[in-house]
């Protein structure tokens, strides 16, 4: 028997919709610990990494670890029908289910809706990540990051993040011309504002910005995003959801002449 | 795209 009830359907909702550009089906991971999901782009330049714990949800029962195997698309449709006020609750109890059964509810419970989705067998290709010791790590507005990718994008399709003790700066070369963006230290108390710079080792790595623009749709779930780089090391971009878990994703840098 | 690295340069499939 697995349930899991998300009091905050909606953050079920951004995380997919935060997905849904860069990976067409996943298998999600139950377990007694929580919820875990690996998925990786087509191309395997990107992975995709969710972690949610058991106890951020309002209500969690696994019995035993089982596998659900989604279309993306199809979970899409499905949240569609949820509001983003709804609570969401996932449940099954067959050991291997073909289906998944989704109730949302409104806050008075005077309107419950109950989708079931077929499930689909997914061979997993997942990747063994270890925990990194990042030499360099930066903690801004994740909406500041966000508008520094898409500007830059509009002059080349790929960006030079480089830092150092006090700064990080964005780089981009391209045929119009070329631009950077550098972003200092700034413990202000505007969220927006504050830059918190962790540099063990300054780091100087080029990324393709189409996937920082796809991960950046997960701006909703924070108002703070980490990168986490090291030298020769994919760039860890993280997204802590309050008090439920974190989603990750990882981009494999360009290779530099 | 011949210029970008793959992930499984970095991480091993498990």
């Amino acid at each position: 028997m697995f349930e899991a009830k998300l009091q905050q359907g909606v953050i079920f909702k951004k995380i997919v919709d935060a997905i849904k550009d860069l990976v067409k089906s996943v298998n999600i991971d139950a377990s007694t610990s929580g919820l875990s999901m690996q998925a990786m782009d087509s191309a395997h330049v990107a992975l995709v990494s969710l972690k949610l714990n058991e106890n951020g949800f309002k209500d969690y029962r696994c019995d035993r670890p089982i596998t659900l195997g989604l279309s993306i698309e199809n979970l899409s449709k499905i949240l569609k029908c949820a509001g983003n006020d709804d609570t969401i609750t996932l449940q099954t109890d067959e050991e291997e289910p073909s289906s998944l059964k989704f109730f949302f509810e409104n806050q008075q419970a005077s309107k419950i809706s109950e989708f079931s989705l077929n499930l689909m067998s997914l061979d997993s290709e997942s990747l063994g990540i270890p925990d990194t010791d990042y030499s360099s790590v930066i903690q801004m507005s994740s909406a500041e990051f966000s508008r520094i990718c898409k500007e830059l994008s509009s002059i080349s399709e790929t960006v030079e993040i480089e830092t150092s003790k006090e700064s990080v700066k964005f780089s981009v070369q391209g045929d119009i011309g070329a631009g950077s963006i550098t972003v200092k230290n700034n413990q202000s108390d505007k969220d927006v504002d504050r830059v918190d710079l962790q540099i063990d080792q300054p780091v100087k790595l080029t990324f393709a910005l189409r996937y920082l623009n796809m991960f950046n749709k997960a701006v909703s779930l924070s108002s703070t995003v980490s990168l986490n780089m090291s030298e020769e090391n994919p760039l860890m971009v993280e997204y802590k959801i309050d008090d439920l878990g974190s989603l990750r994703f990882y981009l494999a840098p360009k290779i530099s002449d | 795209v011949e210029d970008q690295f793959n992930l499984a340069k970095f991480y091993e499939e498990v």
